[in-house]
């Protein structure tokens, strides 16, 4: 079981994850009419730069966070920031947008100039992440992990992130152990993402470029 | 307008708490 201050953990996490929210704004130019490749490009870009500011705000509220050397968390946030976008992505592509608007999102991204050697990799982990099922928890939980990761480059005081990441690590293999009961290679499966979104990272400014000359 | 800013940009200023500036 959690003990009690890993279940306050868990709550404190949860709490800051369910504030982050893309400015009404900004989600419903998805909605609008337009559909050229120049339209759905801004509306992306506004999105993923919105999607930053949030995941600073969730970040800003992770335990201990504030206490890291100002350069440090800059570095935590660069070398995170595209991993948790796409772990975002993926739970919204799986559980949170209203009916239709994962379909418009989609076709938005398929016809934003991205080639298809990005795309398709692309869809393929978000459609593997649903099959894990993972929870909210288990989202929060992961995206707080990768955030804290202490060998990410220019990190000056690694063991500092270190034991900030640590108890978040434990509370998450015990939560795979209470909740995914029928899989006892859940919480593996989960790490093997952070693998998985470490290649997507190092993908992601090839795709940028790719995305521009296009 | 913030799309024009990069990453690291967008971080500082998120961290700063003064984006609207």
């Amino acid at each position: 079981e959690l003990t009690p201050e890993q279940q306050n953990l868990l709550h404190y996490i949860m709490d800051s994850y369910n504030k982050q929210r893309i400015p009404p704004e900004v989600s419903k130019k998805l909605l609008q009419e337009e559909f050229s490749a120049e339209e759905n490009f801004l509306i992306l870009t506004e999105m993923a730069t919105s999607h930053v500011q949030v995941l600073v705000e969730f970040t800003k509220r992770l335990p201990g966070f504030q206490t890291l050397d100002h350069e440090d968390q800059i570095a935590l946030l660069k070398g995170s920031a595209v991993e948790a976008m796409f772990l975002r992505s993926a739970e919204i592509f799986n559980r949170k947008l209203p009916i239709g608007h994962a379909d418009l999102l989609e076709e938005r991204i398929r016809n934003s100039g991205i080639s298809d050697e990005y795309i398709t990799p692309m869809f393929h982990f978000y459609k593997s992440m649903g099959e894990l099922k993972m929870t909210q928890e288990e989202y929060a939980l992961l995206t707080a992990i990768v955030i804290l990761s202490p060998d990410r480059q220019y990190i000056q005081d690694r063991e500092s992130v270190e034991k900030l990441q640590e108890p978040l690590l434990e509370v998450l293999e015990k939560y795979c152990k209470l909740y995914h009961t029928d899989n006892p290679q859940h919480f593996a499966c989960l790490l093997g993402r952070l693998t998985e979104l470490r290649t997507f990272n190092h993908h992601h400014a090839d795709m940028l470029m790719s995305w521009r000359v296009n | 307008p913030a799309s024009n800013l990069g990453l690291e940009d967008i971080i500082r200023k998120a961290l700063m708490g003064n984006f609207d500036d």
